[in-house]
């Protein structure tokens, strides 16, 4: 296994979801 | 109250074994007889004057204890219950002179604060939620999170505390409509929240909004995952967990706690570490608490164990004393001590090196 499994990686994934997820 | 107290057995206790050490500095006896539940260590503040405190929990009272020297506890102050019995006390960070306990039977029914004045005239304890209680979690910022209700209507409130103990500001967090086993605080971000779910999930909240962020399915293989720890690095979420249904593997030995990192965008997760019990060992997680990169575990072999998260093995191991098992163990919030209970009331204060 590698970090490259886990796809993707943001920094400011916590922001980011934030503004994605339903209020 | 010097009778309650024993003398200090001034020596290890237990051979170091790959590097770590306890040291017995004190111990604590539990007169009432009845049967120890939890410890924690507290901040407490008296004329401007900052210290700590030792809660004790039995099932129906709850002790705090004054540091009289380095190595002598008083107790000097009792809370008595009657009707439900303690379940756990509750630690609340960033909060002076307020205890916190969960009581009910098998499951949490009431969470009670706990208040110490002199005046006798005061109330001594204040209902703060009753119901079906799930799960619960002090927090930083003077914050308690609890779940309760069943899965259609189910609630996720988050209390900050006003000085005085009373309620400041209430929050509901979206429901995940799975039963909520744990929370998890995410080690230098206020504002997120973690939680694992009796289907195997992980899940991540919006304190300040309420969101529901993201759902995280982790391995099937352990069922009723407790998560201890979680800390972001470099877009990664990295939690620590333990399994009290995990079954030794040949492979592996008994795993205790596990490192899982998960992306939180991709959800994808994988497994970074298994902290198994050293060879020869038998036992599975009973109960646990993790401080820093420290994590420590009763067994259900009645022996402790310790671990070092970096290193990735087993640092201490400390057997039953005076051929009793150990129920609970703790690490001080205010120092590197571990505090170890029995059934009968006795704790014993371990310095970790």
């Amino acid at each position: 296994c590698s970090k490259a499994d886990l796809g993707p990686i943001s920094l400011n994934w916590f922001e980011e979801l934030s503004s994605e997820a339903p209020p | 109250h010097s009778t309650e107290q024993t003398e200090i057995a001034d020596r290890p206790v237990c051979d170091s074994l790959n590097s770590g050490s306890l040291q017995l500095v004190s111990k604590l006896k539990n007169p009432s007889g009845s049967c120890s539940v939890d410890v924690s260590v507290m901040w407490w503040e008296e004329a401007g004057f900052k210290e700590p405190r030792i809660i004790t929990a039995c099932e129906y009272v709850v002790s705090l204890w004054k540091p009289m020297d380095p190595c002598q506890w008083e107790k000097i102050h009792t809370w008595h219950f009657t009707e439900v019995p303690v379940l756990q006390i509750v630690p609340v960070p960033d909060v002076c002179n307020l205890v916190f306990v969960a009581l009910g039977n098998l499951e949490i029914r009431e969470i009670r604060t706990l208040l110490c004045s002199s005046d006798d005239k005061n109330e001594k304890q204040k209902l703060l939620k009753s119901g079906n209680i799930k799960a619960v979690l002090g927090l930083t910022e003077r914050r308690l999170v609890s779940s309760s209700g069943t899965l259609c209507d189910q609630q996720v409130e988050v209390v900050t505390f006003a000085d005085d103990g009373g309620t400041k500001e209430k929050q509901f967090l979206m429901p995940p409509k799975e039963t909520i086993l744990t929370f998890a605080e995410v080690q230098g971000m206020q504002e997120a929240l973690l939680g694992t779910t009796a289907m195997n999930n992980v899940t991540i909240w919006n304190l300040k909004t309420g969101q529901l962020l993201k759902k995280i399915r982790i391995d099937d293989s352990y069922q009723a995952t407790v998560c201890h720890k979680a800390y972001s690095e470099m877009g990664l979420l990295f939690v620590v967990l333990s399994h009290p249904c995990a079954k030794e593997t040949e492979s592996s030995g008994s795993p205790v706690f596990q490192l899982i990192v998960m992306n939180p965008k991709t959800t994808l997760n994988m497994g970074v570490m298994l902290y198994c019990l050293p060879p020869g060992q038998a036992g599975r997680f009973l109960e646990g608490d993790v401080k820093d990169h420290f994590a420590a575990a009763v067994l259900t072999s009645g022996t402790i164990a310790i671990w070092d998260l970096l290193l990735g093995h087993c640092t201490v191991l400390l057997p039953p004393s005076s051929a009793q098992s150990w129920s609970f163990v703790k690490w001080s919030g205010t120092d590197s001590h571990v505090l170890a209970g029995q059934k009968d009331g006795n704790i014993f204060i371990y310095r970790y090196s």
